[in-house]
């Protein structure tokens, strides 16, 4: 109702009247955001309020191994093949700050995760990248021992924390680092918590080559990437039931 | 399948094409740059299996079942999408994060009667 309605032949498929050109593309809009929303299983458009460093987005979304970067910084998605079960892989940036822990300054990584009612997230797959500078000293032995704790307490870093992952790096030239965190994040999701917190730590003497500074090196942004599937618990309790 | 055009009679696929800039939602949706919503419209003809003379093959059968059980099959066909394809989406999330996945049968490729 309320459509202001043109003298134009009727709708071809449905007999109604035709409507306005500008009213028709409007409702058409509104109902691709409503598709898109829904597809996304998004309520509603997400806000952005703090925006990533376009370098850094452009560095994670490169390790996403099925996207390219065009030389214009555009994104040429690879027409990846549908997955049934619509998997999702995610590419996240932690708040950073470095942190005095028992062995010199870890760099402190908080992830954010909110998960919705009803539905829990299998992960298939997951890592944490991590960019580590060279040695500065030409006579140290260019493997250095890198330590990832996930860090159980939020305000007193390094009080109560366990080690995760631990590997020796080449540390000769600065470059990333991988290092898989697939339970860690699965165990951390299934307790239903919303912080996930972890502490690196790769120290050369003074120095940790892995730690981060934001004003400094904006592309080298330490971040998460996962593999993801919904797990859609409610058709488990169906299976209970039956 | 056939292209609309201005006027439209048979069924055919509309291209609709919305670029996510003009209507601000390429602030979290990184990639693609917009949306082919394209849908199927027009009219279709009586469904031929319930013409008489066509007596040979499964729908017929489908349909004399349903006329001997008094069943209207004087229905027009409808127009719809036959070929779909997905679309591929790198966006922010409501925590900053960036997903990347796969929407099965978002574009509409091609229309055709049932």
């Amino acid at each position: 109702k309320g459509l202001r309605v043109s003298g134009s032949p009727a709708c071809a498929s449905c007999g109604l009247p035709a409507m306005e050109k500008d009213a028709e593309e409007k409702m058409m809009i509104e109902i691709a955001k409503q598709q898109l929303l829904e597809k996304l299983h998004l309520k509603e458009r997400p806000n952005i309020t703090q925006t990533v460093p376009k370098v850094a987005l452009l560095t994670a979304l490169r390790k996403l191994h099925s996207g390219r970067v065009r030389q214009d910084g555009t994104l040429e998605l690879e027409n990846s093949l549908p997955t049934k079960d619509q998997g999702y892989e995610i590419v996240s940036f932690a708040d950073i700050n470095d942190s005095d822990s028992g062995d010199k300054a870890s760099l402190s990584l908080t992830f954010q995760f909110l998960q919705e009612q009803g539905k829990s997230i299998q992960v298939l797959q997951s890592s944490l990248w991590i960019y580590a500078k060279s040695s500065e000293d030409p006579h140290r032995n260019t493997r250095l021992l890198a330590r990832v704790f996930l860090s159980a307490d939020e305000e007193t870093s390094g009080s109560n924390r366990t080690l995760v992952k631990e590997k020796m790096l080449e540390v000769k030239e600065s470059n990333w680092h991988t290092f898989p965190i697939t339970h860690t994040l699965q165990t951390f999701l299934d307790g239903g918590q919303r912080r996930l917190r972890l502490e690196v730590s790769c120290i050369e003497g003074e120095r940790n080559l892995c730690s981060f500074n934001g004003s400094t090196d904006k592309a080298n942004q330490p971040f998460m990437v996962a593999q993801v599937r919904l797990r859609d618990d409610h058709s488990k309790h169906l299976i209970r039931k039956r | 399948s056939l292209r609309c055009g201005d006027e439209v009679t048979v069924c055919c696929k509309r291209d609709f094409y919305i670029k996510f800039k003009d209507i601000q939602w390429d602030e979290w949706i990184i990639a693609p740059e917009g949306y082919h919503m394209n849908y199927c419209m027009g009219q279709c003809p009586q469904h031929l299996a319930g013409s008489p003379g066509i007596a040979s093959s499964f729908h017929a059968t489908v349909f004399s079942q349903l006329k001997v059980n008094g069943i209207n099959t004087a229905t027009a066909s409808c127009c719809i999408p036959t070929e779909r394809r997905p679309l591929s989406m790198v966006y922010f999330n409501s925590q900053h994060s960036i997903v990347k996945t796969d929407v099965p049968d978002m574009i509409v490729e091609s229309c055709g009667c049932t």
